[in-house]
């Protein structure tokens, strides 16, 4: 038996949001730590890890660990049709295939019962090392999306490069040329409007536009993004749920053969 | 695409 309860239905709708279009089907594995989804995009170019800590929730009870293979597109038709304000409560047994979702406004005067067959989806899970990263950016995610929304528009690829004063985003084009550097900015009336750089070691990294831009979906998830870069290795855009987990996406750099 | 890796390259199968 599994049962999870949320304050807000609409964190999962907007997590789920976020994701959907990079990873069409997933299996969330359920136990007692919490709700875990590890999936690659179709191309195999990208992968996206969710992590949702069983103390975030109001309640959780895994029995044992669970699989939920579930169609994302499916699953987000059910959680739109949940309230702004209203709580959110799944339950699943392995005596059958289905998923509840059940939808409950914060006077308690409606109850919705959405119930989403589940799947079997055969998927690699791949072990992610826990490295250390030449470079840590954080930044606003709003700002992030801004420059990869931008540069979308000039190039299919961006050049990132870390230097100790700041960070520089380059992509080029058939119309042109552009960049944007950010300089390390610390002294801001709210934490998440820091730009706060890391730096190991200079990085300089190249990577497709595309997928950035569609992890830059996850921005109202989270109002600052932490971007970890290590040369020749796979960039981590991390978005942190707060009090209950992240949003982490994965991208393979472009490397000249 | 030329020069874009799979994420594979990097992770190992769990």
């Amino acid at each position: 038996m599994f049962e999870a309860q949320m304050a807000q239905a609409a964190l999962l709708k907007q997590i789920i949001e976020s994701i959907r279009e990079l990873i069409t089907e997933a299996t969330f594995e359920v136990s007692g730590t919490g709700m875990m989804l590890q999936a690659m995009d179709s191309s195999h170019v990208s992968l996206v890890a969710l992590n949702l800590r069983s103390d975030g929730f109001q309640l959780f009870r895994a029995d044992r660990p669970f699989s939920m293979g579930m169609n994302l597109n499916h699953m987000a038709k059910m959680l739109k049709c949940a309230g702004k304000d209203d709580t959110l409560t799944m339950r699943a047994d392995e005596a059958n295939d289905l998923v509840t979702f059940l939808f409950e406004s914060p006077g308690n005067e409606r109850l919705a019962e959405f119930e989403l067959k589940l799947m079997d989806i055969t998927s690699e899970n791949l072990g992610i090392p826990d490295a250390e990263y030449s470079a840590t950016v954080s930044m606003p995610s709003a700002e992030f999306q801004r420059i990869v929304k931008d540069l979308g528009s000039i190039g299919d690829t961006v050049e990132i490069t870390v230097t100790k004063d700041d960070v520089r985003f380059a992509a080029s084009g058939d119309i042109g040329n552009a960049t944007i550097k950010c300089r390390q900015l610390l002294d801001t009336e709210k934490p998440e409007d820091r730009t706060l750089i890391e730096m190991v070691e200079p990085v300089n990294l190249t990577f497709a536009l595309r997928y950035l831009i569609n992890f830059s979906k996850a921005t109202s998830l989270a109002p600052s993004v932490t971007i970890k870069l290590s040369t020749e290795m796979p960039v981590v855009v991390e978005y942190k749920l707060s009090d209950i987990g992240y949003v982490r996406f994965y991208l393979a750099p472009k490397i000249e053969d | 695409p030329p020069g874009q890796k799979g994420i594979m390259n990097f992770f190992t199968k769990k």
